[in-house]
């Protein structure tokens, strides 16, 4: 950007490359673009370079909403985590487990995920791993009964955290979500306010359809976060400035590799200047 | 619907008098917006709309009395004519076993898409062997073995500590040794950006000298499609495409961009998660697809 007396119509879409390019999505590129040439049409050169980069991040900063620490007041705290096909659920889940043992919490994981192959000894190896106990039944189980199993252990068991891994399913797949629903109910039902987070998964190399994806989860289980994974990979996650912009459910935390540790809290400032490069 | 959004185009257009390039040009902005929303590639979006341009052009749109319709008509063309023609059949020409390696970023389907492609080649006659070189992710072996059970097809599988590469080989040694004519193998899910990973795919590469090496990509890919194709195929020149999850509503622009950038066909594309999931792909109906 830059070499020009002013912010010409060149800059405006090399602007708009880089967004597009960052799955920012056209509609809200457009937009931001039309606050730049709004501000910055018949501005001068100076104050065009350090403005454009200052009014996009400023401007990005407010459609993402402040992300607050996870709840873990309740006890035992339910956390559900939920999201399509292969996005990082189950390493996400292991990720959670360290996390909260690591903070001296009782971690227990229910195996929900009844139906994919080796589901529940991929989730095996991560209690294992992190010292979590975890409650499972045989692969094909209902996995609304292993829920249930999970929170009258988890009360019984003096357990901090209990973080409820379900089986990957596309929004599109009604059954599956009427499942999911089914699980949510079954946990409401056993413990007082629970679940207390619901959060979504969303792959960061995901693009426009992530915003669908969002729209119907929330709308079915009512999100309360997002973890944006994979961002240690060259994607940058840009959909989910239309996704917090329009659902107003903050991306609470962000996954940065495979292992146990590369879990992190959402940094907007940082993941603002990743994405304009 | 792009069709009713060009028409509306150019029907406030038509006021005007003749047509002229500009309206063309307004005209595939709209096209190139569904491109994007598609979430094709930038780039590859501002490629193929000057190609289009240059086409439509040349067709006389200008003095159409559907101009809306033609412009369609000539970017579904060209998108089929992109994507492939027609189908690319996978290559088991050659002497048994043939080596057949599936190869993509983390969660991209590769697993599912072995089991899914074994299930396939049995029904056609052959003697899959499945080779569970997945040595990171917690219980890979295991999911791999659970698929091979549901299918009844054999997998080959080390013990802990062994190299992927010492695994593939030992998988096409067992499939030599009892004479099972194709060896599918299945690799971790790496980052490009992870040299030593991507070394490790190009030495199981040498090792075992695949017929075919599929890249499996996530059906939802955004831009960064391009990205990773690119980096994969520059490291091991894959000889096709398998695009997963295309049973959500996503509209799969990624397959254009991958194709675009890699020349590389799409050779499947996983409709479920079961193993009858996977289906030969057709460019003309993810062309529709793409463009909405
Ligand atoms: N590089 C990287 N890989 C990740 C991250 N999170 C998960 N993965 C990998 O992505 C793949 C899929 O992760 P899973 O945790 O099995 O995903 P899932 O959502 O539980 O998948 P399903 O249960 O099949 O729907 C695995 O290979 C993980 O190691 C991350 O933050 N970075
Ligand atoms: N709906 C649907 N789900 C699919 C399809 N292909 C794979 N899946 C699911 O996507 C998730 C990830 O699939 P995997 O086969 O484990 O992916 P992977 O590439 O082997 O993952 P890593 O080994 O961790 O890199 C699983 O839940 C699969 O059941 C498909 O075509 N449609
Ligand atoms: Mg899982
Ligand atoms: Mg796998």
């Amino acid at each position: 950007v830059g070499g020009k007396p002013r912010l010409d119509e060149e800059t405006l879409e090399e602007i708009e490359e880089i967004l597009i390019q960052a799955d920012i999505g056209v509609d809200t590129s457009m937009d931001l673009i039309e606050r730049l040439r709004e501000r910055y049409g018949d501005a001068d050169h100076e104050e065009v370079e350090q403005g454009v980069f200052d009014l996009l991040a400023r401007e990005l900063g407010s459609m993402l909403t402040v992300p607050t620490p996870i709840a873990s007041t309740h006890r035992p705290t339910i956390i559900l985590v939920v999201g399509v096909n292969g996005a990082g659920k189950t390493t996400t889940v292991g990720k959670l487990a360290k996390r909260f043992s690591d903070d001296g919490k009782k971690v227990m994981i229910a195996a929900c995920d009844t139906f994919r192959a080796a589901a529940i000894d991929q989730l095996e190896i991560w209690a294992e791993r992190t010292g979590a106990d975890i409650v499972r039944h045989q692969a094909g189980a209902d996995a609304a009964s292993v829920a249930y199993d999970a929170m009258e252990a988890a009360v019984a068991q003096g357990i901090d955290v209990v973080l409820i891994d379900t089986a990957g399913r596309l929004h599109t797949k009604v059954n599956l979500m009427e499942e999911l629903k089914k699980i949510q109910r079954v946990v409401a039902r056993t413990i007082e306010g629970a679940p207390h987070e619901t959060l979504l998964v969303l792959d960061a190399t995901t693009g426009q359809n992530a915003v669908e994806q969002a729209r119907a989860f929330h709308r079915d289980v009512s999100l309360t976060g997002l973890v944006l994974a994979k961002l240690d990979g060259t994607a940058k996650g840009g959909v989910i400035v239309a996704v917090t912009h329009e659902l107003d459910v903050p991306v609470r935390l962000v996954g940065l590799g495979e292992g146990e540790d590369d879990l992190q809290p959402f940094d907007p400032e940082h993941f603002i200047a990743a994405l304009l490069g | 619907q792009i069709s009713d959004k060009l028409e509306g185009v150019f029907k406030k257009l038509r006021g005007q008098g003749k047509l002229t390039e500009a309206n063309i040009d307004e005209a595939l902005r709209e096209v190139r917006r569904a491109l994007l929303e598609a979430d094709v590639n930038y780039k590859v979006a501002r490629d193929f709309i000057k190609r289009v341009k240059e086409r439509a052009l040349g067709q006389d749109v200008l003095k159409s009395i559907t101009p809306g319709q033609q412009v369609v008509k000539v970017v579904h063309d060209e998108m089929v004519v992109l994507l492939g023609g027609e189908q690319a059949p996978l290559d088991l020409t050659g002497s048994p076993p043939l080596v057949v390696m599936m190869i993509g970023l983390q969660g991209a389907g590769k697993t599912t898409t072995a089991g899914k492609l074994a299930l396939q080649l049995k029904e056609k006659g052959r003697t899959p062997l499945l080779v569970a070189a997945d040595v990171y992710r917690p219980a890979a072996i295991d999911q791999l073995e659970v698929l091979g059970e549901s299918i009844d097809v054999g997998v080959y599988r080390a013990p802990d500590g062994t190299d992927p590469v010492e695994i593939a080989r030992g998988g096409l040694e067992l499939a030599k040794a009892t004479g099972l004519d194709t060896v599918i193998i299945d690799t971790a899910g790496r980052l490009h950006v992870d040299d030593e990973r991507m070394d490790e795919v190009a030495r199981i590469k040498d090792a075992v000298s695949p017929r075919e090496i599929l890249f499996v990509a996530d059906g939802a890919t955004g831009q960064d499609a391009v990205t990773a194709a690119s980096a994969f195929y520059e490291q091991l020149v894959f000889t096709g495409v398998v695009l997963t999850r295309l049973d959500s509503d996503t509209r799969g622009g990624a397959a254009l961009s991958i194709r675009e950038v890699t020349g590389v066909p799409i050779k499947y594309i996983g409709v479920s998660e079961k193993p009858d999931g996977l289906e030969v792909f057709h460019p003309d109906r993810l062309a529709s697809r793409i463009l909405g």
